[in-house]
């Protein structure tokens, strides 16, 4: 089965 | 002094519209440059940013930088008291608490003006960086909003698969399989009705219809909506905004466990 990944885990914070 | 008239007032009416669903607060970030808005939604799956120049307004003042938190729910239905003519200001002083909606008739023989209060939001900002996307495609934004709500009554995900021979969109559920195929417009009267796809390497990435349907809300915007995939990394789903800025949302794919 696939999981939903997180924005966080593409893009760093500023 | 933060001032930022605009004309066409159903353009800032719609970019409320498309994220009103997504986002119930965010700060506008004011430069002298324009108006940008970048907010996650609650469960960070998605990422919103807005885009607004200071040339796209007929007039805009900005003394200092001020980044103005706000409650889009109560934005929006301020917005919602503006007719779809009217010319709107927004206004607030410099490290005022609230900030001024006016909304004025074409004829200048109605003037609302609605104050709101301004929140203090401590929001993380990401970074994204400048990508070179496997594929680029580009499509009526009608057409998106239509492929997303029918297959979304089969699945809670929709795959999208990007050839040279085309785009595919496909969901799968308990009542069964939808596929849709577009494939690249040979050529058509109008430049809005077309599909484009710019291709580096073959894409498939599955999402989440909720998000993707409530990225079409933002369909008002504009005529065209561009997709831009690579593999593994979030998907990019922009709209214009006339031609003073855009709406782009940034969804996670779902990956393998």
């Amino acid at each position: 089965s696939k999981k939903q990944t997180s924005m966080t885990h593409f893009f760093a914070g500023t | 002094m933060f001032e930022a008239r605009l004309v066409q007032g159903n353009l800032l009416k719609k970019v409320l519209e498309s994220l009103k669903d997504l986002l119930t607060e965010a700060s506008w970030d004011c430069a002298d440059t324009g108006i940008q808005l970048q907010a996650m939604d609650n469960s960070h799956v998605s990422l919103v940013s807005v885009q607004l120049r200071a040339d796209g307004f007929d007039k805009f003042r900005c003394d200092r930088q001020l980044s103005m938190g706000m409650n889009l729910t109560s934005m929006s239905k301020i917005l919602r008291c503006a007719a779809n003519d009217d010319i709107i200001t927004i206004k607030a002083q410099d490290q005022a608490d609230n900030v001024t909606f006016v909304f004025e008739s074409p004829n200048q023989e109605k003037v609302a003006d609605y104050e709101m209060k301004l929140m203090n939001l401590d929001q993380e900002h990401l970074g994204i960086p400048e990508t070179d996307y496997a594929a680029v495609i580009k499509l009526p934004a009608a057409e998106f909003q239509r492929i997303i709500k029918d297959l979304s009554q089969f699945g809670e995900s929709v795959v999208i698969s990007c050839t040279k021979e085309g785009v595919k969109f496909s969901a799968a559920g308990d009542i069964g399989v939808g596929n849709i195929k577009l494939a690249q417009t040979a050529s058509v009267d109008k430049e809005e009705e077309a599909v484009t796809i710019e291709m580096q390497e073959p894409v498939t990435l599955t999402f989440a219809c909720r998000y993707l349907n409530m990225f079409t809300k933002a369909t008002c915007l504009a005529p065209q909506v561009t997709l831009s995939m690579s593999p593994e990394v979030p998907l990019v789903v922009e709209y214009k905004i006339g031609d003073m800025g855009h709406v782009r949302y940034y969804l996670a794919p779902k990956i393998e466990d």
